[in-house]
């Protein structure tokens, strides 16, 4: 179904590792 | 307040409620002192509304904060974060605001707060003494004050400000409706249970502008499940609607991080194939069932035209079911439809609707699968609206997180915006060959 890779991203995050 | 603080101009990109929860959840997290000014400028009215305040109220005590603005009509909100306290807690608006958007805002820092420190024996303190809430109260200095002091097995409740998802101007404008006020604070005896950390969320639980909280307990907690490791548990008591609310639903958290650890980062860029789709509507009050039914028909036809398509070679099985809630089961009138897919990499995204005042049945339906095909045809592994809420567990996870997507939301880009400014988390958006599109992004 539908056609990946004409509508669709790759959301990347480099995360800052947050603790508590 | 202000020195140090960082500063997040609330009329920025979507400049709505969510900046707010986003901002706040990540203020807790971090530690950092937080100014927001402009607060729901885009939105009218602007500023904080009842649903807003107590999502600042309800972090600020996980966070064991002090905070400024907590008001209704506020555009400023500050927040001094302390050490995040595991905890049973309890938010009320007094009004239909989302339950949903409360426990997204809270969510993140549950997450990283570890089990309970004392067995539950603090809350239980805090239920007979209300100590906590004077102490609270006596810290904050909130402008609203605390409504009501805890009695011993009763919630206590404190003083709450605002609301919403992208514009819950219409829920707010009734104003509390609960006798016993707004509040969000810690709870005494009300949630037994383990030494885990819950969230018992009172107000509307299918709200216009706000995801029904189907949408969380069915897409958001089952992929944060997922991703994270951690192990969550809704259930909801009672479905409450606009404009009186008085829905009731509990979070709890039987699996969280390791205190002093960080989230994993995860990678979520296979989304696979159909392989079912439940479709259920509901009706409520004096709302009759075949409202629900005109729902599921126009949302049959709907995916009936999509899965017809050559591509499919054997549609997925699709589910519908009506279901009529029961006064046990629902306080007022209210109605809504909730289309989930799954696919076989495991992802979920769904289409919804709550059931506007005068809209016809067959609309909601129609639009709410709608959503969903867009979404299908997108080819992302999330649907528009999961988009967003993963941004924050990406910028506080440790590590490299991948996303596959639809089109950047609005509310995506603004989560984004957030989240780097609040934390030193880095975004990037990037076509399949891994070219960058950040222009989407910013």
């Amino acid at each position: 179904f539908g056609d990946p890779g004409t509508e669709s991203w790759i959301l990347e995050c480099d995360g800052a590792a947050l603790n508590v | 307040f202000d020195g140090g603080a960082t500063h997040i101009d609330g009329s920025y990109f979507e400049g709505g409620g969510q900046v707010v929860r986003n901002a706040v959840a990540l203020a807790s997290i971090t530690g950092q002192k937080l100014r927001i000014s402009d607060v729901r400028a885009n939105r009218r009215p602007s500023g904080l509304a009842y649903q807003h305040c107590t999502g600042v109220e309800l972090v600020t005590r996980i966070c064991d904060g002090v905070v400024g603005g907590a008001a209704v009509g506020s555009t400023e909100v500050r927040l001094a974060p302390g050490t995040i306290v595991p905890g049973r807690y309890v938010a009320d608006p007094g009004t239909a605001g989302a339950t949903a958007l409360l426990a997204q805002a809270a969510l993140p820092c549950l997450l990283l707060a570890g089990p309970l420190q004392n067995g539950g024996e603090e809350m239980e303190a805090l239920g007979k003494g209300g100590g906590a809430s004077a102490a609270a109260k006596e810290r904050s200095g909130t402008e609203s004050g605390f409504e009501q002091e805890g009695k011993a097995g009763e919630h206590v409740t404190a003083s709450v400000s605002l609301v919403d998802y992208a514009d819950d101007t219409e829920q707010e404008e009734a104003g509390p409706s609960h006798k016993e006020g707004m509040g969000a604070g810690k709870e005494g005896s009300a949630v037994t249970g383990g030494g885990f950390s819950s969230l018992l969320l009172r107000g509307g639980t299918d709200a216009s502008k706000a995801p029904p909280i189907d949408y969380i307990k069915e897409v958001l907690f089952p992929t944060v499940k997922r991703l994270l490791g951690v192990e969550l548990e809704m259930h909801v008591k009672r479905r409450g609607f606009y404009p009186k609310g008085n829905g009731e639903l509990t979070v709890t958290i039987t699996k969280s991080v390791e205190r002093g650890k960080c989230l994993p980062a995860f990678s979520l860029t296979e989304r696979g194939n159909v392989t079912s789709v439940h479709v259920r509507a509901f009706t409520a009050g004096a709302l009759p069932q075949h409202v629900s039914e005109e729902m599921l028909q126009s949302a049959r036809a709907v995916l009936d035209s999509f899965f017809s398509s050559p591509a499919f070679a054997s549609p997925p099985p699709v589910q519908y079911e009506s279901v009529r809630e029961t006064p046990e089961s629902a306080f007022g009138n209210g109605a809504g439809i909730l289309l989930l897919a799954e696919t076989s990499t495991g992802c979920r995204l769904a289409g919804s609707r709550v059931l506007e005042r005068g809209q016809k049945g067959a609309d909601a339906g129609r639009e709410a699968a709608e959503d969903l095909v867009g979404d299908l045809r997108s080819g992302g592994c999330v649907d528009r609206y999961l988009q967003d809420q993963l941004v924050v567990f990406m910028a506080a996870a440790e590590g490299t997180s991948r996303l596959l997507i639809g089109r950047p939301t609005l509310h995506t880009c603004t989560a984004v915006w957030v989240a780097e400014s609040m934390a030193s988390a880095r975004f990037r958006l990037l076509t399949h060959d891994g070219q960058p599109a950040t222009n989407l992004l910013r």
